[in-house]
């Protein structure tokens, strides 16, 4: 079966290798230490504070209904900006220190402007499905990529729940994202998980 | 089918990106100058010459027969030695300036000390398949695993012989390396390949 094979590659080849110590990488990076501005509050009495940056420390994994992937959450909402990367090595399969760094995006609300940290990206192998049904040399059709993304999803929770893959329990969230008919719940769920 | 997923998620996840101006990079690639020593000959008389950089320059992708891809070429065979990488970065999916480079191995052949530049990589999905089948929670048995192999590498040929993915044509060799009984003819296929 396409989806899970997917989600299996998508485990051994990435997840189990990122998640394990993401909590530990993300307290560590040294964007914090560059950028305090970000995390400076100020107060009634015009007194400036730094907080605790607000990061969800967990990788959130969006899968969009039409499995449409772009390239950068912006293109999905202005709100959403890159601002840097958690760094992650490892050799692998004949590629020497392979890079599996996470996408990191801040996100401001924008009525009451507060700003939050997510680690994000769509799965990937949901792009897969969509470029093998877009590319038409496959044979994938419309109702069977959507068959497959649905297969993947719940294979992938599956998995991530799995008594053998404690390492990695808790350490992901995978968000299902309705974008068709196109609407703009996005950015109000990262907001609402990272909040 | 497992395999043929796997196969299409290679092509369009990673080959389709890497092999169209693969040669370009090569060309280009800024190690010739930095490491003129590696190309330079001695002539009879004494002489010294720098020559081209005997360098294939495609993507060698090795699918071993058990399935087992160490994380190096030297773990293989020891005249193989890495020795830099090819950058290509891409933003995909929500992940901002993705690394895809490509690993470079300087090969050395035993007996004439001659050396060439190979492009190295084991078929990542392959990996994947070993780690199915030994993660033993994913249900893949050893039959299936070895099944599951030879439809990847028939269903990779074929892609890559497609008519529609002429930017890709020619610009990566398959090598099927049996690993099982163990046996040195790695280092000699690569040799062979780079002559
Ligand atoms: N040799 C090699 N070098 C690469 O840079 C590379 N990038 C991808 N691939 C292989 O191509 C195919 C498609 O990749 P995709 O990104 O859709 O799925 C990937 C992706 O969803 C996730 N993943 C792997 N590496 C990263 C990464 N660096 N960032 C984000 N996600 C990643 O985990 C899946 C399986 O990865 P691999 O098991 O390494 O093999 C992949 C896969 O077989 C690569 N193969």
């Amino acid at each position: 079966n396409v989806a899970h094979g997917l989600a299996w590659s998508y485990f051994y080849g990435f997840l189990n290798l990122i998640l394990p110590k993401l909590g530990e990488r993300v307290k560590s990076w040294d964007y914090w230490e560059k950028h305090p501005e970000d995390r400076t509050q100020t107060g009634e009495d015009g007194q400036k504070t730094i907080c605790q940056p607000r990061i969800l420390p967990k990788l959130i994994i969006v899968s969009p209904q039409s499995c449409h992937c772009p390239d950068s959450f912006t293109d999905v909402d202005e709100n959403i900006v890159h601002v840097g990367h958690i760094p992650f090595k490892a050799s692998r399969a004949g590629n020497i220190d392979r890079d599996y760094k996470n996408s990191v995006y801040k996100v401001t609300d924008p009525k009451t402007l507060e700003v939050y940290y997510a680690i994000l990206e769509f799965a990937t192998p949901i792009l897969s499905l969509y470029e093998m049904e877009q590319g038409a040399i496959a044979g994938l059709s419309t109702t069977q990529k959507d068959a497959q993304r649905t297969m993947f999803e719940t294979k992938l929770e599956e998995i991530l729940e799995h008594p053998n893959n404690r390492q990695c329990r808790g350490q992901a969230i995978l968000l299902s994202y309705r974008d068709k008919p196109s609407d703009d719940t996005g950015h109000e769920e990262v907001t609402r998980l990272s909040t």
